[in-house]
């Protein structure tokens, strides 16, 4: 039996909005630590992780450890149903072959449940080792958002380079060139806002803008985005999750020429 | 453009 039930429904929502363009089928996985998700995309060149941690729901029922194979569109056009202030329950019988989510509205006055088939999916889980990054860059999420925009106009790669100086987006295509420079910023009032740059060593890598403007669909998770950086390890774009956890996209480098 | 990685290249199968 799993009963997850989420008072801030609008993580889920805001979750599923941020995922469901990049990976179509995955398997969710619940155990004592929290609900869990890692998947691929199907060209393989990008990975998803979620965690969201087991206190963090105003109730945790997870009897065993279970894994529930969904189609992330199909679920997304479930919650979207969901008021974005309603409270979000995922319930599930052990060996079942399909999902309930359960929204109610705040005042409890609307309560509705969807019920959606569960999937056989085979999908191979793989071991992120721990790294040590080069350079850890935290940024305002909607700036990283204007910035993957904005060059995705002119080019389809971006290189980010970190040095002393801060951090260079730069992308080039055929109408010309651009160049974007971020300084580390901690001066600011609000610490949502600041710029803080960590580097060991100068980084520089290429990727895929088209990756890049689709994990930025998570922009409303998090005030925040953290990219980090190591040479030949893919980047790591992680957006926090309120008090309960993460989700990180990790992209692999292009491969210079 | 260039070519690409695959993100399996740096990750263990578990």
């Amino acid at each position: 039996m799993l009963e997850l039930r989420l008072v801030q429904g609008s993580l889920l929502k805001k979750v599923m909005e941020s995922i469901k363009d990049l990976v179509n089928d995955a398997n969710f996985d619940c155990s004592a630590t929290g609900f869990s998700l890692q998947a691929m995309d199907s060209s393989h060149v990008a990975l998803v992780s979620l965690l969201l941690r087991s206190e963090g729901f105003e109730h945790y029922r997870c009897d065993r450890n279970l894994s529930m194979g969904m189609n992330l569109g199909n679920m997304a056009k479930m919650l979207k149903c969901a008021g974005n202030d309603d409270i979000v329950t995922v319930k599930a019988d052990d060996g079942g072959d399909c999902v309930t989510f359960m929204f109610e509205s705040p005042n409890q006055d609307k309560i509705a449940d969807f019920e959606m088939k569960l999937m056989d999916i085979d999908s191979e889980h793989l071991g992120i080792p721990e790294a040590e990054y080069e350079a850890i860059v935290r940024m305002p999420s909607a700036e990283f958002a204007r910035i993957c925009k904005d060059l995705s106009t002119i080019g389809d790669t971006v290189v980010i380079s970190v040095t002393k100086e801060g951090v260079k987006f730069s992308t080039r295509g055929d109408i010309g060139t651009a160049n974007i420079v971020l300084r580390q910023n901690t001066s600011v009032d609000k610490p949502e806002e600041a710029t803080i740059i960590e580097m060991e060593t100068p980084v520089s890598l290429t990727f895929a803008l088209r990756y890049m403007n689709s994990f930025t669909k998570a922009t409303p998770l998090a005030s925040q985005v953290t990219v980090s950086l190591s040479s030949e390890l893919p980047v790591v774009v992680e957006y926090k999750i309120a008090e309960m956890g993460y989700l990180r996209f990790y992209l692999a480098p292009k491969i210079e020429e | 453009g260039l070519p690409q990685w695959h993100i399996t290249i740096f990750f263990n199968f578990g």
